[in-house]
């Protein structure tokens, strides 16, 4: 699931996302 | 859990949604009804208009990432990818907030978030809707019903689905302090596909449930049966959701110059 959803993970463990 | 947690678990997820949604009911209203001191929202109406709105900077962000398009389908289409992506942003710090989440697997946060982020935007977007169109650019501009009507297939069938949801959500009258539970208790749904850990997250949405519950009746003492139609609701929200993924696969397949942000990709994946 990790592999498959990178950037819900990264927003789950960052509050900020820069390729958003 | 006794009536003064349900209490505060209530205040605290009302909380978080004032901390971490931008847009609320109450906003919302206050423009729509011209019941505020800011400039009334740029009506967009037709393709010059929706240029003016463009030029003269409603809105805040450019599209980034998606192609350049003349195509005014595609470009409404981008611009609700756009909102969505903000709004899956702010509903993570949202979900985050709700006791108990972060306690979860990080797979299974991964999870209700995949499945739960559009059923939480679909039932936030009545509070932005009237019958006649809806706030856009943080309230800066109205897109009308009818623009979006008259776009070419299949872009005309995005939104469509949605006011008519919206209408009859709004008739329940919540506000942002039900709103808040209601979207907590979407989230933190047991019986999204591929959970590790289904009954940590019902312990986690049956507390939310009680809470809303209990929100409602003193919240609304005449609304009867308030708290069974909005687990209704859940039902219909779960069908606006697989209808959309399937409008969106058929645009993703139809029109192949249409691009897809790589966040949406993601949660379209697979999804149902």
């Amino acid at each position: 699931l990790k592999e498959k959803h990178k950037i819900l993970h990264r927003l789950l463990q960052n509050s900020s996302c820069s390729d958003l | 859990p006794g009536g003064s947690d349900l209490k505060s678990l209530a205040k605290h997820v009302y909380n978080a949604y004032l901390k971490n949604l931008n847009m609320t009911k109450k906003k919302a209203r206050s423009i729509l009804t011209g019941r505020t001191s800011t400039n009334p929202p740029f009506v967009v109406h037709d393709m010059d208009t929706l240029w003016q709105a463009e030029n003269g900077l409603v809105w805040n962000q450019l599209i980034h990432g998606a192609p350049p398009t003349k195509e005014i389908g595609v470009h409404v289409f981008y611009r609700c990818q756009c909102t969505t992506v903000e709004t899956v942003r702010e509903l993570t710090e949202f979900a985050k907030s709700i006791p108990g989440f972060v306690g979860l697997y990080l797979n299974d946060q991964v999870t209700l978030l995949k499945y739960g982020v559009h059923e939480a935007i679909f039932c936030m977007l009545p509070s932005l809707m009237n019958k006649d169109g809806l706030l856009v650019a943080n309230g800066k501009g109205f897109v009308t019903r009818e623009f979006l009507r008259s776009l070419r297939r299949p872009f005309n069938e995005i939104m469509e689905p949605k006011f008519e949801f919206a209408v009859k959500f709004n008739a329940l009258e919540l506000d942002d302090s039900d709103l808040a539970l209601f979207v907590a208790a979407i989230i933190l749904c047991g019986d999204r596909p591929g959970l590790m850990n289904v009954r940590q997250v019902e312990e986690i949405q049956d507390n939310i449930l009680q809470a809303l519950n209990l929100h409602l009746q003193a919240h609304h003492p005449d609304s009867l049966y308030l708290f069974p139609k909005l687990l209704q609701k859940m039902a219909d929200l779960r069908q606006l959701v697989t209808e959309n993924a399937q409008l969106v696969q058929k645009i993703k397949k139809t029109e192949s110059e249409t691009s897809l942000h790589p966040l949406l990709q993601e949660i379209y994946k697979d999804m149902y």
